[in-house]
C-alpha cells in the first residue's frame, strides 16, 4: 500500500452509484445485492455511505463490457485481466469496469465469484492500490475462497480507516 | 550471442507473454535505457509477491503470470 497522502480519496461522506449495464451470466437483482454487500463492507469500517442512483452520472459508474469499451483500457477476453477500477475523481473517477467475456458468478457453481472482484475493485473506487498480502481483498491476482467467510482483512481495514477515519458506530 | 529468451531458457512467445505482464503491471521509467530492465521490472514482481529476487523468469512467476487478475497495475500509477 502507498501512504495516504499520496492517494486520492471521496470528500462527500455520501458517494453515489449506479450500475449502467449487466453481465448476462447473473440475474440483475443478484449483481444488485453483491455491489451493495461489496459496499458495505467497505462502508460498516468507515464514515462514508454509498447511495445509489437509477439515473444521470454517479460518483461511481458500474458497468460490464467486453474488449474495447472507452477508457484506453481493453479487455482480453476470457482469463486475464478480470476488472479495473479508477481511484476517486471526477470523470472516469471511481468508475469500476468488469470484463463481460469472464463467466461470472455468485459464489456457488463454476466461474468468477463476483462479490470478490466487485469488492476488490471498489476498493480501488474508494482510493486504495494493490496489497502484497495474499489475506488481503486488495491483493491484485484472483483465488477462489470461501464465499461465506469472505471478509476485508485486518490489513485493508487498516488502510481503509487510514484514508477516511473510523466508522462512528 | 544468445537470444534474450533463449538465455533464460524460455520460448519468444513465453518471453514476450512475460515483456507484456511486467510492461503493463510494473511500468518504470520509460526513458530508462537500463541494459536489463527486464530483469530490474521481473524484481519488482517477485519483490511484490514475496518470492526470492532472482531477476529470472522462473515457473513461479509464470503461474501467478497465469492467475487472472485486476487489470491495474502492482506499482506506480
Amino acid at each position: 500500500y502507498l501512504p495516504s497522502k499520496h492517494r486520492p480519496k471521496w470528500t462527500s461522506k455520501v458517494v453515489t452509484y449506479r450500475i449502467v449495464s449487466y453481465t448476462r451470466d447473473l440475474p440483475r437483482v443478484t449483481v444488485n445485492q453483491l455491489v451493495a454487500k461489496a459496499l458495505n463492507m467497505w462502508s460498516k469500517e468507515i464514515p462514508l455511505s454509498f447511495r445509489r442512483v437509477i439515473l444521470g452520472t454517479a460518483d461511481i459508474m458500474i458497468g460490464f463490457a467486453r474488449g474495447a469499451h472507452g477508457d484506453f483500457y481493453p479487455f482480453d477476453g476470457p482469463g486475464g485481466t478480470l476488472a479495473h477500477a479508477f481511484e476517486p475523481g471526477p470523470g472516469l473517477g471511481g468508475d469500476a469496469h468488469f470484463d463481460e467475456d469472464e463467466r461470472w458468478a455468485d459464489g456457488r457453481g463454476v466461474g468468477i465469484n463476483f462479490l470478490f472482484v466487485a469488492t476488490h475493485e471498489l476498493g480501488h473506487s474508494l482510493g486504495l492500490g494493490h496489497s502484497s498480502d495474499p489475506d488481503s481483498v486488495m491483493y491484485p491476482t484472483y483465488g477462489a475462497g470461501d464465499s461465506e467467510n469472505f471478509q476485508l482483512s485486518p490489513g485493508d481495514i487498516r488502510e481503509i480507516q487510514e484514508l477516511y477515519g473510523k466508522s462512528s458506530s | 550471442l544468445l537470444l534474450p529468451w533463449e538465455a533464460g531458457g524460455l520460448s519468444e512467445p513465453q518471453w514476450k507473454q512475460a515483456q507484456e505482464y511486467l510492461k503493463r503491471f510494473y511500468p518504470s521509467d520509460s526513458k530508462s535505457r537500463a541494459p536489463n530492465r527486464f530483469g530490474a521490472q521481473l524484481k519488482e514482481m517477485q519483490k511484490f509477491f514475496r518470492l526470492p529476487e532472482t531477476g529470472v523468469l522462473d515457473s513461479r512467476v509464470i503461474i501467478i503470470m497465469r492467475k487472472p487478475r485486476c487489470g491495474l497495475p502492482d506499482i506506480g500509477e
